[in-house]
C-alpha cells in the first residue's frame, strides 16, 4: 500500500539554525581571551519520510522514517548533527594559567535525519 | 531561565569563575597555534585536536604556567656572587590527576634580542628544587642539577625541555615545580672594574620572564597511541 506523505513545510524541515553565544554577553569576556564568543548552531526540523532521503540522511534513516509511517509506534528520525567540527579556546584561571584547550565535536557544521 | 554556567566551567576543567585581575601575555605560539586551528576549521580541513603539530607532541590542553618565585639576593659583594639567583615557581595542582602530561618546557626570555648593545657572555644554571612546601620559611636548598649553559647576550628566549624530569609527574606527590635558576656573567673581569656589570645584573633582572609551558591529554577525550608489537 502506499504510504501517505506527511505534510511539511520547507521551513519546518530539518536544517541547521545559526546561533551565535557572545562571550560578552554572559560576562565571561573578563577571562576567555579567544575567541569573542561560541557557534552554538543547532539542529532542528522535521524528517517526513518523503523526503528522509534528500535531506542528508543516513540508509538507517530512511529505514527509520518506513517502518515509522507503517508503524506510528516506531519513533520518528530525528534531525541531528551530521558533521561537527572542533573549537579552541584559549581562557585564563584563577592561577593566573593562560590555557588553550581543544575540544572535539563543538561546533555543528551540517545537520540531517538519522 | 537560569543558564547552568557550573556545568560549562567543570566541562572547561574549572571551579569557578575565574576573576583575573589582569590579562597575562599570550605567548605568540599559542595565538598561532589558535589561528591556524581557527583556520582549519574555518576551511572544513580534518584535525586532530589530540594532537599539536606546532610541539610534535600528542596532547588536547596548553598550559603556560607563570613563575611566581622570587629573586634571590646576596649579601656578599656583586663580584663574589651570581649575577641573578631566582627561585621559579610554578603551581601544577590545577592539572588534574586523570590527565597525562606529554610536554613541559621552560621558557626563559632574557630581553629582546639585539645586535645593538652586545653584553657579556653569560652561564645558566639551573636546579631542582625539592620540598617546595618550606619555601616560606627558609630559603631551599638546591638539589640536582638540570642545566648548565653558555649563551651569548641579549639572548632573547630560550626553551628548556623538562620532560624526562616530570615524567613521572602526579598532582597529589608534586603539587608544584621549584627551580633554582642562577645566571653568571662571564668575562674578562673589564666588566666588573668600570660598573657594567651591575648595570648589566639589573638589566637581566627587570627583563628576565619566565614560564613553563605544560601539555597534557585528557584520555577521556584523547586517546594514547599504542606501541606497535614488534
Amino acid at each position: 500500500a502506499a504510504v501517505p506523505a506527511p505534510k511539511s513545510t520547507c521551513k519546518n524541515l530539518c536544517h541547521r539554525h545559526q546561533l551565535f553565544i557572545n562571550f560578552r554577553d554572559l560576562d565571561w569576556h573578563k577571562w576567555i581571551i579567544a575567541p569573542k564568543g561560541f557557534m552554538a548552531n543547532f539542529c532542528h526540523g522535521e524528517c517526513p519520510f518523503s523526503l528522509t532521503t534528500s535531506l542528508n540522511s543516513s540508509n538507517y534513516a530512511f529505514m527509520q522514517a518506513l517502518m515509522h509511517a507503517v508503524d506510528p509506534q516506531v519513533p520518528q528520525a530525528v534531525c541531528i548533527p551530521t558533521k561537527l567540527s572542533p573549537i579552541s579556546m584559549l581562557y585564563q584561571d584563577n592561577n593566573d594559567n593562560v590555557i588553550l584547550r581543544h575540544y572535539e565535536n563543538m561546533v555543528v557544521d551540517e545537520c540531517g535525519c538519522g | 531561565f537560569q543558564f547552568p554556567e557550573y556545568v560549562f566551567l567543570q566541562f572547561l576543567g574549572l571551579n569557578k569563575v575565574p576573576s583575573p585581575q589582569k590579562f597575562q601575555p599570550v605567548p605568540t605560539l599559542l595565538r598561532k597555534i589558535l589561528q591556524d586551528r581557527e583556520a582549519a576549521s574555518t576551511a572544513g580541513v580534518p584535525q586532530d585536536v589530540c594532537y599539536i603539530k606546532e610541539l610534535g607532541v600528542r596532547g588536547n590542553v596548553l598550559r603556560l604556567l607563570p613563575d611566581q618565585g622570587f629573586f634571590l639576593y646576596s649579601k656578599t659583594r656583586p663580584q663574589d656572587s651570581p649575577c641573578l639567583q631566582k627561585l621559579l615557581y610554578f603551581n601544577l595542582s590545577t592539572i588534574q590527576e586523570k590527565q597525562q602530561l606529554t610536554m613541559a618546557q621552560l621558557g626563559l626570555d632574557l630581553g629582546p634580542n639585539t645586535y645593538f648593545n652586545l653584553g657579556p657572555e653569560l652561564e645558566l644554571a639551573l636546579w631542582l628544587v625539592p620540598d617546595t612546601q618550606v619555601w616560606g620559611s627558609k630559603v631551599p636548598k638546591a638539589g640536582r642539577v638540570l642545566l648548565v649553559k653558555s649563551v651569548p647576550w641579549p639572548q632573547g628566549a630560550l626553551r628548556f625541555n623538562l620532560q624526562g624530569m616530570v615524567r613521572n609527574w602526579n598532582s597529589h606527590s608534586w603539587p608544584s615545580l621549584g627551580l633554582l635558576l642562577q645566571i653568571l656573567v662571564k668575562g674578562d673581569g673589564a666588566w666588573e672594574l668600570d660598573g657594567h656589570l651591575q648595570d648589566t645584573c639589573s638589566r637581566l633582572r627587570r627583563s628576565l620572564h619566565t614560564y613553563l609551558l605544560v601539555v597534557t591529554l585528557d584520555p577521556e577525550q584523547c586517546h594514547l597511541v599504542s606501541r606497535k608489537r614488534r
